[in-house]
């Protein structure tokens, strides 16, 4: 464990948190994209599969139990909750995510490290995950005005992915038996490109302290 | 390097 790893685990907790934050003590989740919600929801359940069999540490169980639920909890108070599930905007969200999971999963059946099932799944977590922004950054650019809220929860989301990159080049060269995980640093690098725009237009509005405003 | 194939991050 690295500063970076933690930092990145950190923000990655902070994302969850202030989204559940903007969801209960509002009870709206306007802007947020149910889709990208349902995608994380499944890259978690396809990647956290050994957590019942592989116990690494307490940190790492903890931390799985934490996405899972929350990833879980939000997809609940999103279709569920009576108030809630009222201000979700599904003529807004209409990209169409399961596009995304089968091209995942074939190239988890192609790509891999191992081929076993549980390898294949942990594969198509990673690739999933790469593209599982892509509804709600489509729905921020159709909803004009971005709330702080949802702003934040896709800022930290990106950051998370970035921090960890910094964690791979540390390890890469700190540890001597760590090997190269191409299928990870790629993904991860893929999908923290996708933010570029976003954190661009993010970190503008936050400094000329004007509401976030994505170009058409 | 060796390197075991379980995944210690998150």
């Amino acid at each position: 464990m690295n500063i970076f790893r933690l930092a990145g685990d950190m923000t990655h907790l902070m994302s969850v948190l202030v989204l559940l934050l903007k969801i209960h003590t509002i009870k709206s989740c306007a802007g947020i994209s149910l889709k990208t919600q349902e995608l994380y929801a499944l890259v978690f359940a396809a990647r956290y599969l050994d957590i019942f069999t592989h116990y690494y540490s307490l940190y790492n169980t903890v931390m799985k139990l934490i996405f899972l639920g929350s990833s879980f909890s939000i997809l609940w108070y999103m279709k569920r909750h009576k108030v809630v599930r009222r201000s979700y905007d599904k003529d807004q969200d209409t990209f169409r995510h399961h596009f995304l999971v089968l091209p995942c999963l074939v190239l988890a059946l192609l790509i891999n490290e191992k081929f076993t099932f549980k390898e294949v799944m942990w594969t198509f977590s990673i690739y999933l995950e790469a593209v599982a922004i892509l509804p709600q950054l489509v729905l921020l650019q159709r909803t004009r005005n971005v709330d702080n809220l949802t702003g934040q929860y896709v800022f930290l989301l990106g950051a998370y992915r970035g921090l960890y990159i910094i964690n791979w080049i540390y390890r890469y060269f700190a540890e001597p038996t760590y090997s190269t995980h191409w299928i990870t640093w790629i993904s991860g690098l893929l999908q923290t490109l996708l933010y570029a725009d976003f954190f661009y237009y993010y970190i503008n509005s936050v400094k000329n302290n004007v509401r976030l405003q994505l170009p058409a | 390097k060796v390197d075991d194939a379980s995944h210690d991050e998150l």
